[in-house]
């Protein structure tokens, strides 16, 4: 959009008139002011202080940009052949993209980090199954960590349907099978500690070092799973 | 979901915008 704009902008310098843009620009003007709303919503109601912090400046962008059109119109009304007014269109429609860009990418971060979250509870959980040793706890524990893996899965199920990145996107779908099929594993070989530990019988060592080494690949899985959700591919360059 | 929709807003507003200042720019060259 703005390079067509750009090329508009040589053109008039070879003397052609901009037309009336009265209509568009009030139209980019109601957008601007819902997506103001929406977003200082969205900052007033987030417990998010990152996305409380980075938010404002791209809407304060997007703001200063909507007046900059608005100036533009209202010159090319006064004098169809401004150079004022067509650079003033140019640098409004460019920063209204680009905040709009930075706004979404905050809102898309602060998604993220929710994700994050639910991954790290899963992690806590990981860490206590060495501490299992009765048939009591490891009731309390499949029932503590349950909501927080049918969160995950869903979250990640979720965040891959919007991923574009296909080699993320099969990472996070790899990590999230292997995950749900080590979590059933898990429990069995706590499960199986706990038993020869309570009946005192031979092989607790072994059992201890089974459950171990699950915990340990689920926590792997867990933790490739927040090293790609944090991954971007985003380039800044293609905006210059 | 309002966040996304708001800026899809916005995206067909500029792409408007940018479609009536090169069509009319064509209609007077």
């Amino acid at each position: 959009c703005v390079s067509r704009l750009v090329i508009l902008h040589e053109e008039a310098e070879d003397g052609n008139a901009m037309p009336d843009l009265t209509r568009p620009v009030g139209a980019v003007s109601r957008a601007v002011d819902n997506l103001i709303k929406v977003g200082y919503d969205t900052c007033h109601s987030s417990d998010d202080k990152i996305l409380q912090q980075d938010m404002p400046p791209a809407l304060q962008r997007v703001e200063v940009s909507s007046r900059l059109l608005e100036d533009a119109c209202h010159l090319l009304k006064g004098d169809p052949y401004s150079g004022p007014a067509r650079t003033k269109l140019i640098d409004g429609s460019r920063g209204i993209l680009q905040g709009t860009s930075a706004l979404l990418l905050c809102f898309d971060e602060s998604e993220v980090r929710k994700i994050i979250r639910g991954c790290r509870k899963v992690l806590d959980y990981l860490t206590v199954t060495e501490v299992i040793e009765t048939m009591e706890d490891l009731s309390q524990f499949v029932r503590d960590i349950t909501p927080w893996l049918t969160r995950m899965s869903k979250d990640i199920d979720g965040r891959v349907g919007e991923l574009t990145h296909v080699v993320h996107r099969e990472i996070l779908v790899r990590c999230m099978d292997a995950v749900k099929t080590l979590s059933p594993i898990l429990v069995c070989a706590m499960k199986i500690f706990v038993q020869i530990n309570e009946d005192s019988q031979k092989g607790l060592a072994e059992a201890a070092e089974n459950r171990n080494y699950l915990a340990q690949r689920m926590t792997d899985e867990v933790n490739e799973i927040i090293r790609v959700l944090q991954l971007t591919t985003y380039d800044e360059d293609e905006w210059d | 979901g309002q966040i996304l929709s708001a800026a899809k807003s916005i995206a067909s507003a500029v792409q408007l915008l940018v479609k009536s200042a090169t069509d009319a720019q064509r209609e007077l060259v």
